[in-house]
């Protein structure tokens, strides 16, 4: 028995829509940790981790582990269809190959059940011990989003470099080339306007334009968005989910041939 | 020229 009700039922929204472009089918897994998943895209370039802790949500009951093989599409196709103050609460059963999505509108005055068909996903979980990183930069999440949107427009490839003048962002294409440098900035009143760079080493690391521009659907849920790096390492964008959990999306570099 | 590494090179399988 499978029973979660998440009060603010438009996280879960914006969840599907940030990772549904590079995930296809997933399996979700419900633990008395959480509700997660854990899925690699298509040619395991990229890797998308979301946990939401059990105590973000208003009620949540699993009687035992539970993994559910779902087509994000059609997940957020019925996600859609709630209202953006609906709460929504996910219901399961062992044994069934169907998981509810229930409606509540906040006044409770209209609720909708959406029954959705299960799917059976070999699911290959990648062991992701934690790490140190050369350089974590703490940044304003739609400042991200602007640059990856930016840079896009110009070349295919990111080089993300870390040295204690600040984080660049460089690029070139066709048409020429672009660099964007942002520095440390923590003078402003509010925190999650400031960009914050903690470095052990300065770094740079090549990554693909498209990934990066896909990771930052997950703007809405963050105000602020951090990038950790290192040279031996997948970067790491993490987006925090307030009071919840996260969604962090790994990305393996590109390297000079 | 690039080459795009994959996640497999940096992490196992479970």
């Amino acid at each position: 028995m499978l029973e979660l009700r998440l009060i603010q039922g438009s996280l879960l929204k914006k969840v599907l829509e940030a990772i549904k472009d590079l995930v296809t089918e997933a399996n979700f897994d419900c633990s008395a940790t959480g509700f997660s998943l854990q899925a690699m895209d298509s040619s395991h370039v990229a890797l998308v981790a979301l946990l939401l802790r059990s105590e973000g949500f208003d009620h949540y009951r699993c009687d035992r582990n539970l993994s559910m093989g779902i087509n994000l599409n059609n997940m957020s196709k019925m996600l859609r269809c709630a209202g953006p103050e609906d709460i929504i609460t996910i219901k399961g059963d062992d044994g069934t190959d169907t998981v509810t999505f229930m409606f509540e509108s906040q006044k409770q005055d209209k609720i909708s059940d959406f029954e959705m068909k299960l799917m059976d996903i070999d699911s290959e979980h990648l062991g992701i011990p934690d790490a140190e990183y050369q350089a974590i930069v703490r940044m304003p999440s739609a400042e991200f989003a602007r640059i990856c949107k930016d840079l896009g427009s110009i070349g295919d490839t990111v080089v993300i470099s870390v040295t204690k003048e600040g984080v660049k962002f460089f690029t070139r294409g066709d048409v020429g080339s672009a660099n964007i440098v942002c520095r440390q900035n923590t003078s402003v009143d509010k925190p999650e306007d400031s960009t914050v760079i903690e470095m052990n080493e300065p770094v740079s690391l090549t990554f693909a334009l498209r990934y990066m521009n896909s990771f930052t659907k997950a703007t809405t849920l963050s105000e602020v968005v951090t990038i950790s790096l290192s040279s031996e390492l997948p970067v790491v964008v993490e987006y925090k989910i307030a009071e919840m959990g996260y969604i962090r999306f790994y990305l393996a570099p590109k390297i000079e041939d | 020229n690039e080459t795009q590494l994959r996640l497999d090179a940096f992490y196992t399988f479970n």
